[in-house]
Parts: structure tokens; C-alpha cells; sequence
């Protein structure tokens, strides 16, 4: 029965009172992109507008949201992937780039690499236009609570990201 | 991190994945989403896979590709996702979640941590959860 469409919020604690809101968020995502899929929409654009649609929701820590490394800094990875040729592209610990995801498709789209990363893939985007964003844009408030809490010498992010063994 | 797999009208297969990374992770450290294999796999033979979870864990199995190794030998898209995620906790300890979906629109959710948001359509019916069992 197709076509079918199914998105992740990521794993780990969510506390009570951002459930709904992450809950709300993958059911609008789904919603958004899925009527397109039924209109012969391709997988690929669909994953990628799915994604895209959760990265823009600060109640996901991807993008807007993301959390931030030991210097309270963005560094963002993404994939995407085209079964039908097995064709794929990455780019990794990227910075001051909105959606990723299409950056990760452009290097599947417009280079012969798999992956590029960094200042390199920060200069890839620039070439393609891909406007840079102020870092500051990425970080909220939450994020940066989170990033506090955890700097302290007995700190467990791991565990606090997400949350002891089941 | 957030994730999507699809397969069209047509019977193609994709799937994207996106992160922030780990919680003040060292600058630099890249975990398994921008890994093929790991962060995700689309072949439209098999199907694709979208993980999330420890980055670390998900690299040591190759996840993504595990779990369509496991549907290539013919199990179903739930017991080769649930087979994978049982083989990271226990090889190397690590808790993550996944979607998957296969040419035929056959699709799961499955995750070793308490939690994940997830939402799928298929026809007109809209499919969502949180907590493990829904």
C-alpha cells in the first residue's frame, strides 16, 4: 500500500512539557509532506521536506534546537539517501547552515563525494548559494540550559541526552 | 535528531537524517548520521532506514545496514529492526531508535530507549507515538 512516509524525532528524554509539542511536531511533518507524496511526490523530496519541516521546530534537536558542543557552538550532520541508485550524500559537523539536509543532497546532487565536512563543506555551501545563517539564530534558550547543565565536571551527557538504560 | 524514510507511488525508496550531534560533545566529533550505513541506507531492493541514538553504538554495528542486511535474509522490517537494536544493546551497550520501510510499504518504529517521537501516514491513515508499545 504505498505511498508511505515515517519520521523520527530522535531518541532520549523528552521532559513532560515539551511531549506534546514534539508529539504535534512529527504528526504536522508527516501531514505536510505526505498529501505530496500521494500526488506522485518522489521519496527523495519527500524525506528531505520532512526533515526539513522538523529541523525548522525548535522542540527537536537538530537545527533550530540543536545542542551545542563543548564551546556552546552549532556543529550540525546530515545524510540523505536515493535508493534507487544507491546514490548518497553527507556532510558533517557543519556550521552556520540552515537545513543541512539540503546541503546533504546537493553534495549527492552536484559532487561525486559522499561526504564533505567542516570549512570544506561550509565553502561547498557557499558555492552553491546556500545562504549562511548567525550561529546565534540556531541556539535557544533551552539548548543553552541544557549545554550549562552539563558543563559540570560530574556531568553525564550521554545519560542526560538519553536517559539511563531501559 | 530527526529522520524520515519514504517509499513513493512508484516503489523508490529514500531516507534523510538530520542532528545537532551529542550534548556538549568535543567540538569536532562527528557521530553516525553522516555515515552511510550508519546514519542511514536507502537501497530500493531492500529498503531504507533512518536511526537515532547513541552515535557511537550505531557506528560499532553499522545499524542502518544491519538492519536491511537482516531483511535481505528475509525477516520483517519490525523483527530486523528489533533483532539490530537487541544486538547494539547487547554487543555494545548502545540505546537508539529506528524507522524503517520497505518497497512494499510494509514500515516500523522501533526503539532500546524509553522514548521517541514518531509520526507515519500510509493511505488515510495517520500513525503516531511516543512511549514504547504505541
Amino acid at each position: 500500500m504505498l505511498p508511505v512516509l515515517v519520521v523520527h524525532g530522535g531518541v532520549g528524554i523528552i521532559p513532560k512539557e515539551r511531549v506534546q509539542l514534539s508529539c504535534a511536531g512529527v504528526q504536522a511533518a508527516v501531514r505536510g509532506v505526505y498529501s505530496k507524496l500521494q500526488g506522485q511526490g518522489s521519496a527523495m523530496d519527500a524525506v528531505v521536506e520532512a526533515v526539513t519541516l522538523l529541523w525548522n521546530d525548535p522542540h527537536f534537536s537538530a537545527g533550530l534546537g540543536s545542542v551545542l558542543n563543548a564551546k556552546g557552538e552549532v556543529e550540525m550532520d546530515a545524510i540523505v539517501m536515493d535508493g534507487r541508485y544507491l546514490a548518497s550524500g553527507a556532510v558533517s559537523a557543519v556550521r552556520k547552515v540552515a537545513n543541512p539536509v539540503q546541503l546533504a543532497r546537493l553534495v549527492m546532487d552536484k559532487t561525486s563525494h559522499l561526504c564533505l565536512t567542516g570549512e570544506g563543506a561550509s565553502q561547498f555551501a557557499r558555492s552553491m548559494g546556500v545562504p549562511e545563517v548567525p550561529e546565534e539564530s540556531l541556539i535557544t534558550e533551552y539548548a543553552r540550559m541544557r549545554w550549562k547543565k552539563n558543563l559540570a565536571a560530574d556531568a553525564n551527557p550521554v545519560e542526560c541526552q538519553m536517559g539511563k538504560m531501559g | 535528531t530527526v529522520g524520515a524514510v519514504a517509499v513513493d507511488a512508484e516503489g523508490n525508496i529514500a531516507c534523510a537524517t538530520s542532528t545537532g550531534g551529542m550534548l556538549n560533545k568535543m567540538e569536532g566529533r562527528v557521530g553516525d548520521t553522516a555515515c552511510i550505513g550508519c546514519g542511514g541506507y536507502a537501497d530500493n531492493r531492500v529498503g531504507a532506514v533512518s536511526p537515532t541514538g547513541e552515535g557511537e553504538a550505531i557506528m560499532k554495528v553499522t545499524l542502518a545496514r544491519l538492519i536491511l542486511f537482516h531483511m535481505e535474509q528475509g525477516r520483517s522490517v519490525e523483527a530486523a529492526a528489533d533483532e539490530a537494536l537487541a544486538y547494539m544493546k547487547d554487543r555494545v551497550g548502545g540505546l537508539g531508535g529506528v524507522v524503517v520501510v520497505d518497497p512494499q510499504g510494509e514500515w516500523s518504529v522501533r526503539f532500546s530507549s524509553l522514548q521517541m517521537a514518531w509520526a507515519a501516514a500510509q493511505q488515510q491513515t495517520l500513525h503516531y507515538g511516543l512511549y514504547t508499545g504505541e
